[in-house]
């Protein structure tokens, strides 16, 4: 058997040339985070993401 | 016999040549007419393995003069798909069901469920009841509850958490309306839980507000001004439209400061909006999305045998409908999930879909082939894997046909009777929602 979650989240806020953004993606905050990686056993109740 | 067969003489006779090439013809005319008339019903099936039209007559008749039933789906692959595809998967997963309900000898209990927990690797330290004695079959012992605190949920609210025991086989955010299943095969998210008509329910009524607010439901002129500025929802074919219900608040970006009116068309009317939206001008799941800020995302968890079969809610949010898609029951092994393409829309599955603090969210249940039976917890009328629920689905498919229309390929039941306020069933993060159970 298999789950299937389809959900809208918030995108990732990159931000502006005038924030000093220089292209460095790891400063690209917020939005949508997995933490789980594919193939992962995961148990009920733990994370798999957050925003 | 063997006195028979010995002392019996054969004699052969000559067949003319053109009999026999008149009857290869014959068989091989024979066998074009039937891959024909496959392929014409194949035709007119959607992405849902359902009919999109009529088909073999528009009286609701098959070519045979049968009632027009659910055309099933042949899915191509290797030799194991085409064996797998010609058994009778429903009635067998049923079989297996009743199977596993016989008791079992008081003494055969624990041994036997020691056996299973080791093969399946179920870990007995964790199961809520210490005497195995106490399941009287395979199939309450598949559905067994935990101790109490041995899940205990993540303690960031801002987590999606896990619904279920499993392996997460696939996770990614949804482009242009397709999900990706296991080795980059893709289904379109219109398959997996079917296609989207205009109501009031979609978009939601309030994406960042679980409560829906009075009013919210009515399309504003001063959204169409908004959203004409944004480049994911710009004007369709010169008709600028606004996207009811998306926005909790007016919008901040810096382009709505610096608009130029003499530039911007005029609003659309309400009815043009409609027009507009009912005619597929952009999919139900890009207009689900508000204004470019958000995205859709997915993940596949598969539970293997030996998992605690329960599933609970991933986060607080409210059910708004029901879609029971009473498909196949394929095995939803990792194997098969790589070599047959839409596994997922081809299976029986069960689409909850409703609302959560950042907008849409549906929760989808699929069956296999030995866990086929869905058990929502607050749904009793949902019967799945069930012969009557088979039948209802044909009847569903011939009426449509009858009046000449597409079928769905689902049936569907909303639970706004649940909360007036919510316009649903409303579930707590953790919150047990229902299960799989076996057969």
């Amino acid at each position: 058997s298999t789950v299937v979650l389809v959900f809208e989240a918030p995108k990732k806020k990159r931000p502006s040339l005038d924030e000093g953004w220089m292209g460095d993606e790891t400063k690209i905050k917020g939005g949508w985070n997995w933490t789980v990686e594919k193939g992962q056993t995961v148990k009920m109740g733990q994370a798999i993401g957050f925003v | 016999l063997r006195k028979a067969l010995d002392d019996t003489k054969i004699k052969w006779y000559p067949i003319p040549v053109s009999v026999g090439i008149g009857f290869l013809g014959l068989a091989q005319v024979y066998r074009i007419n039937e891959r024909e008339k496959a392929r014409q019903q194949e035709d007119g099936l959607g992405d849902n393995g359902y009919v999109n039209g009529t088909s073999g007559g528009s009286d609701g008749e098959g070519p045979e003069g049968s009632p027009q039933k659910r055309p099933k789906i042949r899915p191509t692959g290797p030799w194991q798909i085409q064996v797998m595809s010609t058994l009778p998967l429903k009635a067998i997963s049923r079989l297996w069901g009743k199977f596993n309900e016989l008791q079992i000898p008081y003494y055969l209990r624990v041994p036997g469920f020691k056996l299973y927990s080791f093969i399946f690797g179920v870990n007995l330290s964790e199961v809520s009841e210490p005497d195995l004695h106490v399941y009287p079959n395979l199939a309450a012992f598949f559905y067994r509850t935990l101790k109490p605190g041995v899940r205990p949920l993540d303690p960031n609210h801002n987590a999606l958490l896990s619904p279920s025991d499993g392996r997460v086989l696939q996770f990614g955010r949804i482009v242009g309306g397709e999900v990706e299943q296991v080795k980059g095969m893709t289904y379109s998210l219109d398959a997996l839980l079917g296609a989207h008509e205009l109501d009031e329910s979609y978009p939601p009524k309030s994406s960042h507000d679980m409560m829906p607010k009075k009013g919210a439901t009515s399309y504003r002129e001063g959204d169409s001004e908004v959203i004409k500025q944004d480049e994911e929802f710009a004007t369709v074919n010169g008709i600028s439209y606004t996207l009811p219900n998306l926005f909790s608040g007016p919008h901040k970006g810096p382009d709505a400061k610096t608009a130029d009116a003499s530039t911007t068309p005029k609003p659309a009317s309400e009815a043009e909006v409609r027009a507009e939206l009912a005619l597929g001008a952009r999919p139900w799941y890009a207009r689900v999305t508000q204004a470019n800020r958000t995205a859709l995302y997915y993940v596949v968890i598969y539970l293997a045998p030996g998992d605690y079969h329960r599933f609970h809610s991933p986060t607080a949010w409210v059910v708004e409908k029901r879609r029971h898609f009473a498909g196949e029951l394929y095995s939803v092994s990792p194997y098969l999930q790589r070599t047959l393409p839409g596994l997922f829309t081809l299976n029986e599955r069960v689409v909850l879909m409703g609302r959560w603090r950042w907008g849409f969210f549906s929760y989808t249940p699929v069956g296999a082939t030995n866990v086929g039976s869905i058990k929502i917890n607050f749904d009793r009328e949902l019967r799945t894997n069930s012969l009557t629920t088979d039948t209802a689905a044909d009847k569903a498919a011939e009426q449509a046909a009858k009046r000449g229309e597409p079928y769905s390929g689902f049936a569907e039941a909303t639970y706004e009777a649940a909360s007036p306020i919510l316009h649903g069933h409303a579930l707590r993060r953790g919150e047990e929602m229902g299960g799989f159970q076996l057969g």
